[in-house]
Parts: structure tokens; C-alpha cells; sequence
């Protein structure tokens, strides 16, 4: 069973339940300029979801989503195949806020950027509930602080 | 679709990018 591994501040790193509702991938850079506030993500999200490029409700596979100083890993919940590996330098920023579809998900959704920092992708996971989506949001930010203090 | 609050974080590193 996968072990919580709790939430010590130092390092910051823990595992949530979540679904993987799809993902829009190398987005030039100049699109991705208008990405930028959290409205412009959800809208062009939203747009997506009405032009069938992501899907409105995610499969019923469920995923673990672990957030630590590393970045933020997907994986089936045996562990053994890893989905996605998101390093946190290449995470330019992560929103979560309610579907709207009345049942109290909220969406995930993370940005991140290549390493020459050209085109950037979105990926878009659900959550249970707000408290889990917070959780998330605070573990990352943890970690982006971690890093920070570790460089200077 | 009504969105209510909404939760940010954004890496230091991409700060206004």
C-alpha cells in the first residue's frame, strides 16, 4: 500500500489520490504568453473541453500524484508504471479551482515549460475534493520554497 | 461555467512569466 510520507516542512513531500483528466502539449511560446492569468488557463481549459481536445470528466482510472522538492510524479496507484514526470524547475505554475459541474471536484491544472522555455503544456487532473486540491497547492508551494532557501 | 476561488502557485523561477 502506498505509504503517506507524511508532511515534515523540511521536506516537503506527500502522495494524493487523483484522476488524469487529459493534457494540451507543446503550445508555442507566444500562446502560452496568454496563459498567464489563472482566468486565461481555465478559459482556453474550458474551450478546449467544448472543442472535444480534453474530455470533460477524467477516466475512472485513479492515479497517485506525489509533489516533493523533485516536482511532481504520476503514477498508477501500484506504482508501477509512472504516467508523468513533471521536474519542478520546468513547473511554471499550478491552479486548482471547482469544475463548476456542482459535485465539489476540483480541476488541477499544471503548467509546464521545456527546457529552452519555448513552448509550454497543460495538464489537467481532477481531484476529490477542495481540501485535497489545497493540500496539493500547499505541498508545492513547500517544495518551490525548499528549493528556493536550498539555492541561495 | 461558474468558477468559484481559485488557488495559484507559481514557481519563483517563472515569477510575471
Amino acid at each position: 500500500s502506498t505509504k503517506s510520507s507524511g508532511n515534515s516542512t523540511s521536506d516537503a513531500c506527500a502522495e494524493f489520490r487523483v484522476k488524469y483528466v487529459g493534457s494540451i502539449e507543446k503550445l508555442q511560446f507566444d500562446m502560452s504568453k496568454t496563459l498567464q492569468e489563472p482566468l486565461d488557463l481555465i478559459n482556453y481549459i474550458d474551450a478546449a473541453q467544448q472543442d472535444g481536445k480534453l474530455p470533460f470528466v477524467p477516466g475512472d482510472e485513479e492515479m497517485v500524484l506525489g509533489v516533493s522538492k523533485y516536482g511532481v510524479k504520476v503514477a498508477s496507484v501500484d506504482q508501477c508504471d509512472v504516467l508523468h514526470r513533471h521536474p519542478l524547475y520546468l513547473i511554471v505554475r499550478m491552479l486548482c479551482y471547482d469544475d463548476g459541474l456542482g459535485a465539489g471536484k476540483n480541476l488541477l491544472a499544471l503548467k509546464t515549460t521545456d527546457t529552452r522555455q519555448q513552448e509550454c503544456s497543460i495538464w489537467v487532473y481532477q481531484c476529490s475534493s477542495s481540501e485535497q486540491a489545497q493540500s496539493i497547492c500547499k505541498v508545492l508551494s513547500a517544495s518551490f520554497d525548499c528549493v528556493l532557501t536550498s539555492e541561495k | 461555467i461558474y468558477k468559484s476561488a481559485v488557488t495559484t502557485v507559481v514557481n519563483p523561477k517563472y515569477e510575471g512569466k
